[in-house]
């Protein structure tokens, strides 16, 4: 996945 | 998962629990901005738009329905619970809140990963929460007099930004291809607004008196 497609933080 | 990280998450956790300790037992929101509340469940429900998209994992589920449902309970009470919204400070809490969000929403709309509804909102609670402490800033600085759990409410926030801020330096030399710049300046921002909060808090704290903000 692109960096910024996984947005894993709150 | 880094050790910033985990401790900013806890932070911010705790930052949420001093709240609701103060609102559940002495029945009390005094010093609290209602303005930053309805802010921040503003923020996180515009943020977790993804849950009913994406799934991460486990703990990143139930801390988002922890932030969303607590955010949103504390703004419950108070605005209408019977006793706890009568120690509301309505009359020093006057920062006009909603004057920070249409800035916020058009920058959404110039500047974000992806020109999507998605990604438009994520990019606004951003630009949002930054500044979302503005107005508790304020009312800490009218009320002059802080007591000790809305000190170490604004202090453990403070502390989560903080943290974040060093989990992004950590990921950023130890990931490939992790680079959030809307994440990073739009965090930069809202930690720096903490700094002068810091400050005086330290200084009580040091000297061992009652924290007092200048007029």
């Amino acid at each position: 996945a692109e960096s910024s497609d996984l947005k894993d933080e709150l | 998962m880094n050790i910033f990280r985990l401790a900013g998450d806890m932070t911010h956790l705790f930052s949420v629990l001093v709240l609701l300790l103060k609102i559940h037992t002495i029945k009390s929101c005094a010093g609290i901005s209602l303005k930053t509340q309805e802010l921040y469940a503003i923020v996180f429900t515009t943020r977790y738009l993804d849950l009913f998209t994406t799934y991460i994992s486990l703990y990143n589920t139930i801390m988002k329905l922890i932030f969303l449902g607590s955010s949103i309970s504390i703004v419950w009470y108070m605005r209408h619970h019977k006793v706890v919204r009568r120690s509301y400070d309505k009359d020093q809490d006057t920062f006009r809140h909603y004057l920070l969000m249409l800035p916020c929403l058009l920058l959404a709309l110039l500047i974000n990963e992806k020109f999507t509804f998605l990604e438009v909102m994520w990019a606004f609670s951003l630009y949002l929460e930054a500044v979302a402490i503005l107005p508790q800033l304020v009312l800490l600085q009218r009320t002059r007099n802080i007591d000790n759990l809305t000190g170490q409410y604004v202090l453990l926030l403070g502390a989560y930004r903080a943290l974040y801020v060093l989990n992004w330096i950590y990921r950023y030399f130890t990931e490939e291809n992790y680079v959030h710049w809307i994440t990073w300046v739009s965090g930069i921002v809202q930690t720096l607004l903490y700094a002068d909060f810091f400050y005086y808090y330290f200084q009580s704290w040091k000297n061992n008196v009652k924290l007092q903000l200048p007029a």
